[in-house]
């Protein structure tokens, strides 16, 4: 219920009509719309249960490690219902496959609908996609762990949630299924960082100080 | 952390 009622407001694209090319046009969007939903996903995890009973330094871990995976649970939630192969990175931003490769994104478009696919195969319900995005950060393997009882604790207060809502709906699989789903958002998430570090390096747009900062931690 | 000062202000700050 904490998750359901804290799932913060989709976020609106502010399209860039800085240039009049369309691929950095996009990529401009994309990466504005990417730092604001990081400022948006700190906040929100702040409010998971659990979360600020970890210290400041297991916070930023799970954050520098998971904030990816997070993030894209929310985009392959959106692109669930999407007509036709679009990605729905926000309601007025939907890229479909054509504009994923010219923008250079073509690795991460086809990695994003493997994940959707699979998500709408599943039926996710909206208790299962906030579940799974605070568990994704829970989850995040940082490598370097202060409290390791917190944070067990922490996981441990997710699962049993999951469980509980899954045996409500009598769906004894379900959560070893959604669990199942962790190794694929762990390696969309890798090629979505993969992406942005190599948009950064060759210097394509310049990217948002805090979006940097996370993606840095990844590099 | 000096490296990761945004995330560590944004994560201090209350609300």
């Amino acid at each position: 219920s904490q998750l359901l009622l804290t799932e913060p407001a989709p976020l609106a694209a502010n399209q860039d009509d800085s240039t009049n090319d369309g691929s950095l046009r996009t990529l401009l969007t994309l990466c504005d719309l990417l730092n604001r939903e990081l400022l948006v996903l700190i906040g929100w995890a702040k409010q998971i249960p659990g979360f600020s009973g970890l210290s400041l330094v297991d916070q930023m871990s799970l954050l520098q490690s998971g904030w990816m995976e997070a993030l894209l649970v929310g985009v392959a939630w959106r692109s669930q219902g999407a007509a036709g192969e679009e990605l729905v990175f926000a309601g007025n931003l939907r890229l479909d496959e054509a504009q994923c490769r010219a923008a250079g994104l073509a690795d991460l478009y086809e990695a994003l609908r493997h994940l959707t696919a699979k998500y709408k195969a599943m039926n996710l319900s909206p208790e299962e996609a906030v579940t799974l995005k605070a568990v994704a950060l829970a989850n995040s393997d940082a490598d370097q762990v202060d409290c390791p009882d917190s944070l067990q604790r922490f996981q441990d207060g997710l699962h049993e949630a999951l469980q509980e809502y899954e045996a409500s709906r009598r769906e004894q699989h379900r959560t070893g299924r959604l669990l199942m789903s962790l190794p694929l958002l762990r390696q969309t998430a890798d090629r979505a960082v993969q992406a942005f570090l190599r948009l950064h390096r060759r210097r394509c747009v310049p990217l948002h100080k805090l979006l940097l900062e996370m993606l840095d931690a990844k590099a | 952390k000096e490296k990761h000062k945004i995330l560590h202000q944004l994560l201090q700050n209350s609300t």
